[in-house]
């Protein structure tokens, strides 16, 4: 996270590889379901085998004594509608939840966040030299309205897209932060409203930033679930 | 500190079948697959076990895979481990201990039978130590040359079978990552230790976390994207050390699927020129040591096109990457570089949701087929004919009985995906209202609260 600080998010994960390398973010949905983007995955039926994620620690490297951490083996990944982007990965067994794990609420189905609220990203990312890059970073962004977005955009945005408003000071998403949440404030509770995504350039100034649009999706998560 | 497994050759969840006429063999005994590996080796009479990894129980067998009458049957209960003396089709030093079931010389002439004295009469005849069986290839007297044979002809006394050496019976190409052959010895001659044992070294590459790197037994590999294919050795005081390999003259290296414009899978066939990280950093050249000093030279890396600058994936991480210009970031993921479509095309196209789509197409946009609606394997299907009688759920055509707003699915013959989208595409006159609604009032139960104290604790 470029121009964040260090922060609380319960229901970011770090994704591992074999190696145990921090590589993308998710989000805990369920406490069996964490939910990424398909650019982290190498294909919809990838053996994950030896792949975990780690929740429940600020650190990205946490050392072994962390007593909160929590790393789970993960089991299977599943790709979302084509054009989502998205895909869900099953752990290995639930997610015990802490004050340091918590499961983000999911958006009602087709549910529309309006312009100006809060949101959150968070990730152990790329700071580009703002912040500690050994410990989870929270940036705060607001939401811009579709059809502002759309102009800025010259009308190239898309339905499952959604923005955020453009900043002064670069403040956004940086490689390593892809498939964590974009979280957002709503009746007092927190919503996984975006899904952080690949881009071209890291918190571009002046320029709105897109994300994943997850209340197009919610139907999908939750026949995901459903059927196991 | 060599493990007695060393000797065997592990094939998981496996059982081996005897016919009934054979001997029965003895009763399963109490005891770790270390323990039972012990005791087979102490066995003159043992060439195999069954290990029972639930039970702890061992079963000592008097043949293996390639004993006549035999065969190898699936059973999750059993790992099943065989002398690798008896499985080889190469040979370690001179061959004194190879135990295979070659019969013919290297001219091709058949091996004349051990027990007889005719055409050629000789004094190795069988004892339960010596291993001269049947007609099979032996080394009964250390020749320089490897395992020979009385010949049948009886013009030719005997001849050497020609068995290569472990070594030289299989090669490898670029960095030997697909080398699957049966060495097991480092090249100052140091015993490998198994992949799946963690003494005397620990070491992170445990068999089942890279199925795919074929960490069997002790055999040389290369998981890493080393130099070479290597080994963890025996010895406490070596960690690890390479192998020699063969370098194939005769085969081909493995085609990669080469991409320019997007990656596919981890991206190890790319070849196009994306040079920056998404932070925009310029990444370093490979035959570059500055800023970043690495072992990922051009020149020991043929395969891998390690050109200029360019983003590439050299060692099977997630996504192309490379070594950045930043001192201080050491490595990116390219992951700004977009992934090849790699769906299915799609023949018919669907109105609305398709919930009135009655076509015939039976696979998911990745191509798996579909499980017949009326079936109960391999998911037992919450929704069927039965429940939804109106639906015109007919064989396995992609339907939506749900009105899934992602279009016409099926349930899958994927045991791991139970369900998926179809390879059918919205018709292009087909309008779907927007999506994007006012917002209602929302309310949530049991999610979405954090402890606000260690936010600011935080910070």
């Amino acid at each position: 996270i470029v121009g964040g600080q260090p922060g609380n998010s319960p229901w970011t994960v770090s994704i591992r590889n074999r190696a145990g390398v921090h590589f993308c973010g998710g989000s805990l949905v369920k406490e069996q379901w964490v939910i990424s983007t398909r650019q982290c995955f190498s294909s919809c039926g990838a053996d994950l085998a030896g792949y975990k994620v780690q929740l429940g620690t600020l650190f990205k490297d946490p050392g072994p004594g962390d007593p909160v951490q929590q790393t789970i083996p993960i089991t299977r990944i599943v790709c979302g509608p084509s054009e989502s982007q998205l895909v869900m990965l099953k752990l290995a067994r639930p997610a015990t939840l802490n004050r340091r794990v918590a499961l983000i609420c999911l958006p009602p189905e087709r549910y529309v966040v309006p312009a100006g609220t809060i949101c959150e990203i968070a990730g152990w990312g790329e700071t580009r030299g703002t912040a500690d890059g050994s410990v989870l970073n929270v940036a705060r962004l607001p939401v811009l309205a579709h059809g502002e977005c759309n102009t800025a955009l010259r009308g190239r945005l898309k339905e499952g897209e959604l923005c955020t408003a453009p900043l002064r000071a670069g403040v956004g998403a940086c490689e390593g932060d892809y498939g964590g949440p974009l979280a957002c404030l709503t009746a007092d509770c927190w919503v996984l409203e975006g899904v952080i995504t690949p881009s071209r350039v890291c918190a571009r100034t002046d320029q709105p930033a897109l994300f994943i649009r997850v209340s197009l999706y919610v139907d999908w998560i939750h026949k995901v679930m459903k059927m196991g | 500190h060599r493990s007695p497994l060393n000797d065997f050759q592990r094939l998981r969840a496996t059982e081996l079948l005897a016919v009934p006429a054979d001997p029965p063999p003895p009763l399963p005994e109490r005891g770790s697959a270390e323990q039972c590996a012990q005791r087979c080796a102490a066995s003159l009479a043992c060439r195999a076990f069954h290990h029972d990894r639930q039970s702890q129980l061992c079963q000592l067998l008097p043949w293996t895979q390639h004993s006549p009458r035999v065969q190898l049957q699936k059973n999750i209960r059993y790992d099943l481990y065989q002398k690798k003396d008896y499985l080889r089709d190469c040979i370690v030093a001179d061959g004194t201990s190879y135990r295979g079931t070659r019969a013919t010389t290297e001219k091709g002439l058949r091996c004349q039978h051990w027990q007889a004295t005719t055409p050629h009469d000789h004094r190795f005849l069988p004892s339960p130590r010596n291993g001269l069986e049947e007609n099979y290839c032996r080394n009964p007297d250390q020749d320089k040359r490897g395992p020979w044979c009385y010949t049948v002809d009886p013009k030719i006394r005997h001849q050497s079978c020609g068995i290569k050496k472990c070594e030289d019976a299989v090669c490898m190409t670029c960095n030997g990552e697909d080398y699957r052959g049966t060495m097991d010895h480092t090249e100052s001659g140091m015993e490998c230790q198994r992949w799946d044992l963690q003494h005397p070294h620990k070491h992170p590459y445990h068999p089942d976390k890279y199925p795919d790197k074929g960490l069997d037994d002790n055999y040389c590999r290369n998981p890493d994207s080393s130099e070479r294919p290597w080994c963890y050795t025996t010895d406490p005081g070596r960690e690890r050390e390479y192998c020699r390999i063969r370098v194939c003259t005769e085969k081909r290296p493995r085609s990669l699927n080469i991409t320019t414009g997007c990656f596919r899978g981890k991206g190890e066939g790319y070849r196009g020129r994306v040079n920056v990280t998404v932070s925009g950093i310029p990444c370093q050249r490979w035959d570059a040591q500055t800023p970043h000093q690495h072992h990922f030279m051009p020149e020991k890396y043929p395969c891998k096109d390690l050109q200029e600058n360019y983003c590439r994936n050299p060692d099977g991480s997630e996504a192309p990457w490379c070594f950045t210009a930043h001192p201080t970031v050491r490595i990116a993921f390219c992951f700004h570089i977009r992934r090849c479509p790699d769906e299915l095309g799609a023949q018919e196209c669907y109105h609305g949701h398709g919930e009135r789509y009655h076509g015939h197409v039976s696979k998911t946009r990745k191509g798996i087929t579909c499980q017949p609606w009326a079936a109960q394997a391999p998911h037992v299907p919450q929704i069927s004919p039965v429940t939804h009688p109106e639906a015109h759920l007919e064989e396995n055509y992609c339907r939506n009985p749900d009105n899934d707003s992602h279009g016409p699915w099926c349930y899958t013959m994927d045991p791991r995906t139970p369900f998926d989208y179809c390879a059918v595409k919205p018709c292009s006159s087909s309008m779907v209202p927007s999506v994007l609604e006012n917002a209602d009032a929302v309310a949530f139960e049991r999610c979405g609260r954090r402890d606000e104290r260690l936010q600011r604790k935080g910070r």
